[in-house]
Formats: structure tokens, C-alpha cells, sequence
């Protein structure tokens, strides 16, 4: 293809398809890590069970998921004004919970901010699985409190209420807990790692414990974020 | 608005799929599964300037103003995208969450003449 002079879009120098090809692909790869904010590409070293990731996606409303396990994208929720809207899906670091009985199950959620990035949280919810009583003439409510703990601090320790909910547990479900507030305090605070306690006790047993790390029904968080781009206000104080 | 054959002369817009499997981005990118990173190219003679459907862009406007009081600019005309639309991409980030968006202007649909 011959260019015309003076005209940056009309063509490049003739090439061996291969090495067009090789360079669209780098072109591509490129393109992407910078629309997504991305230096490189994520390395993914501890995978999450396939049930878990689809019910978290289910729960996205992020399109539905075929019968092949992939997923069919539908314009979900618009997010409101600019394009660095995000909706984010966190679990919890399991290397950090509590499997089994505990008294309150604890989470750790982590999360990086870029510098000179800030984030803000327009809607967020925790969702955990809550197993029904085995004693089946017991009432079907039952008392679930979050809380905020102090980050490294011990599990029971110096911690803050952020919601106590009566759920409804005739059978096994999943419950959302909105925390909006939490995690904007908790991003605004430059902090790395959110820690939540969930306490679902029916005389002494916790509810909403893990019943193992590869449970399906893994506790999970869900948030919708816009980046703020503090940048362009002070440019504009300059102007 | 055309679509690249294998001979390009005037301004088409060429087709170019990436599938993520194929360059090993499949396991951080969950959806979709390719990324059509379309683009524009071929020449834009004098005579298609402002073509097609994109009249409604200031410089077509002033370059079509130009041409009907005759006067030669010995400016060219580009092959550039006339439509574009996002792509929702869900995928992993650093922190093994799942991050959905959606890109604005990712997938060149048409291509034209300023």
C-alpha cells in the first residue's frame, strides 16, 4: 500500500505479513494494558474454584454464563459518567480465614491502589453464604452482624460494627450486606487490607462459617468504583 | 463504509482478531474471548473527502468549504474511523479480583474519509 505523503493514517511501508501480524498483536496488547490502567499483564498464581468464580460473576450481573461455563456479555448496569467506571469482585484471601466453626468468620480482602489514583465507590456489598439450623423446629431467623477490624489486629479484637441484619434462613442462601461506606473510608485511608468479621451465631455455631477452602459458596465482595482524576482539577486551576 | 479485500486502494476498514487463547492472555482475561482491533486504511482521494458519513466532523466541514470556494489546500484527506463502540471486558487484576468495564472507542465498526 502506498502511502500519501503527509497523511500519518494512510498506510505504512509495505511489510511480511508475519511480522504486520506480530506487530497488530503487540499494537493490541499495548492498546489494552493502557485502557485498563495496566502496566502488565496480571500474573494469576492461586486460581479460584470455577463454581465460586461463576456464582460471583452470576451475581455481577455481568451477562449470563452458557452451558460451556463462558460467559455471555449484556450491557449491564450502566455506570454513570466517565469511562474509568469499574465494577470489581474481590474474595477473600483464604490464606487469612478462618475454616471451620469459628466463633465469627474473618476476611481479608486486598486491595492496591495505583499512586495519584483515587477511587470512588459508588455501590458496594458483601455477600456471604448462610447455612440454614440443622435443628429444623428452630426459628428461621437469624442475627448476622459485620464488623470492621483493626487492620492486624487479632480476630475479636478492636473491631467496629458496621451492619447487624436479621436473615431470613428457612434454607442455605446467600445474604448481601451493603458497605458502601466501609470500603470508601477504607480506600480513602490508602490502606491495603480490609478486614471483616461475620458473626452469624445460633447458640455458639457460626452460620456463615467456611466449610472449606474450596467451598463454592466463597464470601465475596462486590464493588462498583469510578477512578476520580484528581490530575485534571489542578490542571484546570492552572489554566 | 468499506471492508478491506486482500488489494487495498481507497479507504476500507481492515479486519484484525485477536484471540486472547492464542497469545496466552486467556487465563487473567475471563471475557470475551478476542479483541477485534480493527482499523482503517487506503487512500482518500480528493474527490471521496467527506466521505462517507462523517460530514458532521468540523474538519470535513471546513475541508468541504475549502473545496467548494476552489481553493487548492494541497491538503490530503484521511482514511480514519467513523464509528467505534466499547468493549465490557471482565478479567482478573493484580489482586485476583474480578474487574469489569467497559472500554469506550475500542472496536473500530466503519471507516471514512475527513
Amino acid at each position: 500500500v502506498s502511502g500519501s505523503p503527509g497523511c500519518a493514517s494512510c498506510g505504512l511501508p509495505a511489510m511480511e505479513k508475519d511480522a504486520e501480524e506480530r506487530m497488530m498483536i503487540e499494537f493490541a496488547k499495548q492498546q489494552l494494558l493502557d485502557k485498563l490502567h495496566l502496566k502488565e499483564r496480571p500474573n494469576i498464581t492461586q486460581t479460584v474454584p470455577r463454581a465460586a468464580l461463576l456464582i460471583a460473576l452470576r451475581k455481577l450481573h455481568s451477562g449470563s454464563v452458557r452451558q460451556d461455563g463462558t460467559l455471555e456479555l449484556a450491557n449491564s448496569r450502566p455506570i454513570p459518567t466517565n469511562d474509568q467506571g469499574y465494577e470489581i469482585v474481590s474474595f477473600a484471601d483464604l490464606n487469612e480465614t478462618e475454616i471451620g466453626d469459628a466463633a465469627s468468620l474473618s476476611l481479608t480482602f486486598q486491595f492496591l491502589q495505583e499512586r495519584g489514583q483515587s477511587i470512588q465507590v459508588l455501590q458496594s456489598s458483601l455477600w456471604i453464604y448462610a447455612r440454614s439450623s440443622e435443628d429444623p423446629h428452630r426459628d428461621s431467623r437469624l442475627s448476622a452482624q459485620v464488623f470492621l477490624s483493626a487492620e492486624g489486629g487479632l480476630s475479636g479484637s478492636n473491631r467496629t460494627l458496621v451492619i447487624e441484619k436479621m436473615l431470613e434462613v428457612q434454607e442455605s442462601s446467600w445474604h448481601t450486606f451493603p458497605i458502601t461506606r466501609t470500603l470508601q473510608a477504607f480506600l480513602d485511608g490508602g490502606q491495603r487490607r480490609l478486614q471483616l468479621e461475620v458473626s452469624c451465631d445460633e447458640d455458639g455455631k457460626n452460620l456463615c462459617s467456611l466449610e472449606g477452602s474450596d467451598t463454592p459458596n466463597q464470601p465475596f465482595l462486590v464493588a462498583q468504583v469510578r477512578l476520580r482524576d484528581d490530575h485534571s482539577k489542578h490542571t484546570l486551576k492552572k489554566r | 463504509s468499506l471492508r478491506c479485500g486482500d488489494d487495498v486502494s481507497v479507504c476500507c476498514k481492515r479486519d484484525f482478531y485477536i484471540k486472547f487463547k492464542d497469545i496466552q492472555w486467556h487465563d487473567w482475561i475471563i471475557a470475551p474471548e478476542g479483541y477485534h482491533m480493527n482499523y482503517c486504511m487506503g487512500q482518500c482521494p480528493q474527490h471521496l473527502a467527506g466521505s462517507p458519513g462523517i460530514a458532521s466532523s468540523f474538519h470535513a466541514t471546513v475541508f468541504s468549504q475549502l473545496k467548494v470556494n476552489g481553493i487548492n489546500t494541497a491538503a490530503s484527506s484521511c482514511c480514519v474511523p467513523t464509528e467505534r463502540r466499547p468493549l465490557s471486558m471482565v478479567y482478573f487484576n493484580s489482586q485476583h479480583s474480578i474487574v469489569k468495564t467497559d472500554v469506550p472507542d475500542m472496536i473500530v465498526e466503519s471507516c471514512g474519509c475527513t
